[in-house]
């Protein structure tokens, strides 16, 4: 789920 | 996304939904420090700044959405609803958040994954989030009465957080080179500051009293 860079939990 | 974070996140939302029930229906926010509703309002904004640039599902933009909306919504009920802000006690919710926001900002200028604008805002909203409940915590110290509401409330605050422990445990079992030491430091600190308020907590439920904190 996690690209480089982005976060993707809240 | 796994039971862990979902719980986390669904235990988060109540905790905002209690304490939105709790002001909207009974127009009181006795017991609440405005300075950690203002904390959180700014942890939420400075963290989701990516909300238009990165879109990661629509479950993480709704629920950003929600956040940022209770957050700011419940310091405008505190601040200017002519009734609720009648039961703000603001000689007792003096915490200065200042002295907090300082030494976040520093350390995220100097800990962080990356050094652009947005990384800086999200890592410092998460030391900031790590220590926003003192003010709260401070409050409850000096007012000492413990509505069951605020109680709950912010049992399922520091719940949430724990639980997203479990989450950052399970990832780093089971994603290669998950590796995220800023969220997992912050979360660790922020969820002992909650130590003795659950311990307090658990004994008040155990022993079936009303909440008191020692002073």
């Amino acid at each position: 789920e996690e690209d480089e860079g982005k976060h993707d939990e809240l | 996304m796994n039971i862990f974070r979902l719980t986390a996140d669904m235990t988060h939302l109540m905790s905002v939904i209690v304490l939105l029930l709790k002001i909207h229906t009974i127009k009181s926010c006795a017991g609440i420090s405005l300075k950690t509703q203002e904390l959180y309002a700014i942890v939420f904004t400075c963290r989701y700044l990516d909300i238009f640039t990165d879109f990661i599902s629509f479950y993480n933009t709704i629920m950003k959405v929600i956040f940022l909306w209770t957050s700011f919504s419940i310091v405008w009920y505190m601040r200017y609803h002519k009734i609720v802000r009648r039961s703000y006690d603001k000689d007792q919710d003096t915490f200065r958040h200042v002295f907090l926001m300082l030494p976040c900002l520093v350390l995220a200028l100097l800990i962080n994954e990356r050094f652009t604008f947005k990384e800086v805002m999200w890592t410092f909203s998460f030391y900031l989030e790590a220590v926003a409940i003192l003010p709260q915590l401070v409050l409850l110290q000096r007012t000492r009465n413990i509505d069951n509401l605020t109680g709950q409330y912010i049992f399922l605050l520091g719940a949430y957080r724990a639980l997203y422990i479990l989450n950052w445990i399970y990832r780093y079992v089971t994603e290669p080179n998950y590796v995220h030491w800023i969220p997992w430091m912050s979360g660790l600190v922020q969820t002992l500051l909650y130590g003795d308020f659950f311990y307090y907590y658990f004994l008040s439920w155990k022993n079936n009293v009303k909440l008191q904190l020692p002073a």
